[in-house]
């Protein structure tokens, strides 16, 4: 599964996701990514993308639960992200976040995601483990 | 506080004996779409924009499970899902069960801006390509040699698997499969 988030100059957030799914999967299974809130999702404050397995991501909305987090607990971003990982099976998920803000966030609890972000600031990464 | 990005090419059991030949090539994919979306917002294009293109690059390389190179059904197809969302008026676009569209990021998007809907799946979603006139690739364009390596394994093991999962011995696929309680498949 691939997928970006953003946020630009003007503070607009936008979030894509895309995926051919689960090796042997059942002709007609719908994964995580195209489901609103599941693996993608965008509002004012921040946009996710997830990767991993998409009916622990489903079950979790875990797009959606970041941003709820964020927008109605008040947790920075980093801290929604670690919160859903860190609640879903070990293995299960990855994601990447950005806020409105700028802050750039790569959680996961599998032993690997193939990531990378860059901001205005300066900072730019691409790594696996 | 300016502009940023992020982006993902999949996560899982990657072993960090990992090849070279299987890490450069993914290494550089994630790199090329991480400077270009990085000049796309230097240059003030908005998140939107940016988010498509990242992805379509990504789509495009064989490594990644997404566009070519997705990862097969157990009938042997490609079945490809997609989704695009923009912060400011959560609009949303999605298709899923895509086997000829080459960028089925952006078939979301257009879903998104020119239809009614949220979500387009299988025969509508393609029927909806062809009627935007998107590019699309004979199903064959999809499918590599590494997929179906993999998917001859997946199911000899009798198993589903994400992105990086690594082959297991029958005994642990035995254990893996067996559901842990009456919860497990919820959902």
């Amino acid at each position: 599964t691939v997928g970006c988030v953003a946020v630009d100059a003007a503070g607009n957030l936008a979030a894509a996701t895309s995926t051919g799914g689960l090796v042997n999967k059942m002709p007609g299974r719908i994964g995580d990514t195209p489901l609103v809130g599941a693996g993608t999702y965008a509002n004012a404050l921040c946009a996710v993308s997830a990767t991993g397995v998409g009916e622990e991501i489903i079950r979790r909305t875990a797009a959606r639960d970041v941003a709820a987090l964020v927008e109605h607990r008040g947790l920075p971003l980093r801290d929604a992200a670690a919160r859903v990982v860190a609640g879903a099976p070990r293995g299960s998920v990855g994601l990447v976040a950005v806020s409105r803000g700028g802050e750039v966030c790569m959680a996961r609890n599998t032993t690997a995601m193939f990531r990378a972000c860059a901001t205005e600031a300066g900072h730019d990464e691409v790594c696996i483990w | 506080m300016g502009w940023a990005l992020a982006l993902h090419g999949g996560a899982g059991d990657v072993p960090r004996t990992l090849p070279p030949e299987l890490r450069e090539p993914r290494l550089a994919t994630l790199r090329r779409s991480l400077d270009l979306g990085a000049a796309a917002l230097r240059e003030g294009r908005p998140a939107l924009d940016v988010v498509e293109l990242v992805v379509r690059e990504l789509e495009d390389c064989p490594h990644f499970n997404a566009g070519r190179g997705s990862v097969l059904a157990a009938d042997g197809t490609v079945e490809m899902d997609a989704a695009v969302m923009e912060g400011a008026t959560l609009r949303c676009g999605a298709v899923s069960g895509l086997s000829t569209v080459a960028n089925p990021v952006s078939l979301a998007r257009l879903v998104m801006e020119r239809t009614p809907h949220v979500y387009l799946a299988f025969a509508g979603a393609e029927a909806f390509a062809r009627d935007q006139g998107v590019e699309t690739k004979d199903p064959s364009h999809f499918i590599t040699e590494h997929n179906i390596e993999r998917l001859r394994q997946a199911k000899e093991a009798n198993r589903v698997q994400v992105d990086y999962t690594q082959p297991m011995n029958g005994q642990a696929t035995q254990q893996a499969q067996t559901p842990a309680d009456d919860n497990s498949q919820t959902g």
